[in-house]
């Protein structure tokens, strides 16, 4: 995958971190001390469509533009900037009973992004 | 929804300004979170637990890891509750102590392993034996029921563990665990260190949640 730098409007992962103190979450949670959540943003020309990670290479690409035009005209349907790896988050929580809680949520962290 | 025709979720960038994304985002992600710990709302701490406690507790545990890695899948439907103990009615002797589960505890999940932890120090210069009488006692019974016991040979001050069986995962699982220490050898009461500051007894409980039938598509 890609990370979101400069003027680039491309498929990307853009960084972003909730920190737990920061909404007030720190007296609950006891570890980690924000959740790195990111997410994707940015433009899946259809060319790119199906391309965990952009443009493999060159040719893979041109494949996919020529593929690209065969479809667009029986088929409207976009291409969108998804998640492509995830990893869990692992928390240690107090729960409603003051109890510990230590826990992995599946799927929480977004790791890379790619073009549906 | 990459099949509906609206616009691409990850398209919003030219729709929202900054400050309202990130709001949504932080709304998101607070959302995300709770949903998938199955609370309707953060926990207010009603009974809270000392950061020494906390920090000799998170100490026992470390490293007491499984030796055996489970599967993936299996791994993300486990968690482990470490709860402290409140204690009860208590005599020269004998000492009661009250665990609380409730939530994600009761219902759906299963307790697969119950830990007792307790501290213990005999007085300076005593080299003795203590013998220990852990009592699981039947949760929400007026009678205190007694479901099962173990005897526990104590001789040195420190941190000491005992494997509870299925009575008090079962007990657990109800919501409810209820513990009586007897000591039962002629040593002071005061040696065993019950409830002060890092030195407070705790059950850690290893949880799996059950019910969930996996369908294969062929």
């Amino acid at each position: 995958g890609i990370n979101c730098q400069g003027a680039s409007r491309m498929c990307c992962r853009q960084e972003f971190f909730v920190d737990f103190r920061e909404i007030g979450w720190h007296d609950w949670i006891i570890q980690p001390e924000g959740y790195a959540m990111n997410f994707c943003t940015g433009q899946c020309p259809l060319h790119v469509a199906g391309m965990p990670g952009i443009s493999a290479s060159f040719h893979t690409a041109v494949l996919n533009l020529l593929k690209a035009n065969a479809a667009s005209s029986t088929a409207g349907g976009g291409s969108c900037c998804v998640p492509t790896s995830r990893r869990p988050l692992s928390l240690l929580y107090y729960d409603r009973d003051s109890n510990i809680v230590k826990t992995d949520i599946p799927d929480m962290v977004v790791e890379a992004c790619g073009c549906s | 929804n990459p099949k509906t025709d609206g616009p691409c979720p990850a398209c919003w960038d030219a729709t929202f300004d900054l400050e309202s994304q990130r709001e949504l985002l932080l709304d998101l992600a607070k959302k995300s979170i709770l949903d998938k710990l199955h609370l309707s709302q953060r926990p207010t701490l009603s009974r809270p637990v000392s950061r020494g406690a906390l920090k000799t507790a998170l100490q026992r545990l470390r490293g007491r890891r499984r030796e055996t890695l489970l599967e993936h899948d299996q791994r993300q439907e486990e968690y482990e509750i470490i709860s402290f103990a409140d204690t009860g009615l208590s005599s020269i002797n004998q000492t009661r102590l009250e665990f609380h589960f409730s939530g994600r505890t009761t219902g759906g999940v299963e307790v697969q392993q119950t830990r007792f932890m307790f501290f213990v120090q005999f007085p300076p210069n005593a080299t003795q034996t203590m013998n220990i009488r852990v009592l699981v006692l039947r949760p929400y019974d007026t009678n205190l029921t007694l479901t099962s016991q173990y005897l526990l040979q104590v001789d040195a001050s420190g941190w000491h563990q005992l494997l509870l069986g299925p009575e008090a995962q079962a007990a657990c699982s109800q919501g409810h665990l209820t513990l009586e220490l007897v000591l039962e050898s002629q040593a002071a009461h005061s040696s065993l260190i019950l409830g002060g500051f890092s030195h407070r007894p705790f059950v850690a409980a290893q949880v799996r949640v059950e019910g969930k039938h996996r369908v294969r598509r062929r």
